[in-house]
């Protein structure tokens, strides 16, 4: 089975993981840059 | 003269009987050089075939770079064992294993074939919440297991998108907003309109979900004021119409997809997006992204929310259940679309946001926990015609938020056996 997000983000997100990465359900996939933060 | 007439006689039926067997010799050399030259000439023939196949796949990959793709790739074009596979009975193979795992096992047999099972598939039994296991009635039960409290921390942060489950990362990028296309492996795309739907798809079946949160009003309203997310139906999701007029690539070298090509992917995902506060409030420069990630047999299959969003559509698309192992994903061109899942579309304080369990052979029981009357490769599943997109609204789940909240790390369902 597999889980797939589709989503609107600022260009400024940001994966923290790379393609082949094992994952544990809350772990942080990425983040939006904090320049974009108001 | 008697005696010459008899071995004449002998002598002409042996020489009747080589004639015959030197008959049957060419006979047979005859088919044996029809064998060896239809072998060769189908020998000759492959070959030419595989050669221009391979040819076809190159340009196509040079097309690829070159961001001009004009074929579309087709199911079958891998090779005959991918077409094999594919005229499987899955979905009943699927249901009959789900029948057959839920057949309460013998106590004494828990413990083995669950340790067993742990061994071939990597399942860690000490994250277990109930570690006794004989209590697991069956597969299915173990399969579905719960984990404790406290193993899984959710990373923390308001912009930072948390994993929705174990897993391996299969891909992860951005969607090509100009063709709406997500990849799939490196030069195989497939379409996110088709993989999510659109609100003009052909063969839509619409309905509302009976959920009815509306006693939790003020929460869903402290809900949408921390995520600033639009309340439904108030004058600020009011926005005007946009008219899309193409008026040519105005850019010399455009680099990155401008924001009204983003609007306009998602306007076509959705007839809501801009008047059921799908679109943020607050206007970024944004793009759009994916994120894969494959369960392995072993893993933990609940998902949760990534983030704090809400869900305001449900898409179910019965389709076949192929493997969606590593393997599938990078030779089954289109895997994805065709496969069963469920598009969960909503917005989140940045915009869009959607969710997609995607079934896999034997795993194709996805489960809501917000929507308890949602079953998938089920007998008792209504949404049986194929090629067809069933869609539910959760706008009775809360009027003020025009959907259903879910809070980041909450518990929103996951595949069961069957």
């Amino acid at each position: 089975s597999t889980v797939v997000l589709c989503f609107e983000a600022p260009t400024e997100f940001k994966f923290d993981v790379r393609v082949g990465d094992k994952v544990k359900m809350g772990q942080k996939l990425g983040i939006i840059g904090k320049n974009d933060l108001k | 003269s008697t005696r010459l007439f008899v071995q004449q006689r002998r002598s002409s039926g042996e020489i009747v009987d080589r004639a015959k067997a030197a008959a049957a010799n060419s006979g047979r050399k005859q088919v044996s050089m029809k064998w060896v030259v239809l072998t060769s000439f189908t020998i000759v023939l492959g070959t030419i075939l595989l050669v221009s196949r391979n040819d076809s796949t190159e340009e196509d990959a040079t097309e690829g770079k070159k961001g001009r793709r004009t074929r579309k790739i087709k199911i079958f074009n891998n090779n005959w064992l991918f077409f094999c596979y594919s005229t499987l009975p899955l979905n009943a193979m699927s249901r009959l294993w789900g029948q057959v795992n839920s057949l309460t096992l013998p106590i004494w047999v828990r413990p083995w074939g669950y340790r067993l099972y742990s061994f071939l598939f990597g399942v860690n039994l000490d994250e277990m919440e109930d570690p006794d296991l004989t209590h697991y009635a069956n597969l299915s039960e173990f399969f579905y297991r719960n984990i404790k409290p406290g193993t899984r921390p959710v990373a923390q942060g308001e912009d930072v998108i948390a994993s929705p489950s174990d897993g391996k990362i299969l891909q992860v990028g951005i969607i090509n907003s100009e063709t709406g296309e997500i990849e799939q492996v490196k030069g195989m795309t497939y379409s996110i309109k088709e993989f999510l739907g659109t609100h003009s798809h052909p063969l839509m079946s619409k309905s509302a979900s009976s959920l009815d949160l509306t006693s939790d009003e003020e929460k869903h309203r402290e809900f949408a004021r921390v995520n600033r997310i639009q309340l439904a139906g108030s004058e600020d999701t009011e926005q005007p119409l946009l008219n899309f007029k193409n008026e040519g690539d105005q850019s010399v070298r455009e680099f990155k997809p401008s924001v009204s090509k983003n609007i306009h992917l998602l306007s076509q995902l959705s007839l809501n997006y801009f008047s059921n506060g799908f679109s943020c409030s607050e206007p970024h420069d944004t793009e759009l992204f994916f994120a894969v990630i494959y369960l392995a047999p072993g893993d933990y299959h609940h998902f949760h929310s990534p983030v704090d969003w809400v869900c305001k559509v449900r898409r179910h698309f019965p389709g076949d259940l192929f493997s969606v192992a590593p393997y599938f994903q990078r030779n089954f061109p289109n895997l994805f679309v065709l496969n069963e899942r469920v598009a969960l579309l909503g917005s989140w304080k940045y915009g869009f946001f959607s969710m997609t369990p995607v079934g896999a052979t034997n795993v194709g029981s996805i489960k809501l926990n917000f929507d308890q009357e949602f079953v998938t490769n089920s007998k008792s599943d209504k949404h049986l015609e194929p090629h067809t997109c069933y869609q539910a609204v959760y706008e009775n789940a809360s009027k003020i938020l025009g959907g259903m909240p879910l809070v980041k790390g909450e518990e929103m369902g996951g595949f069961e056996l069957g």
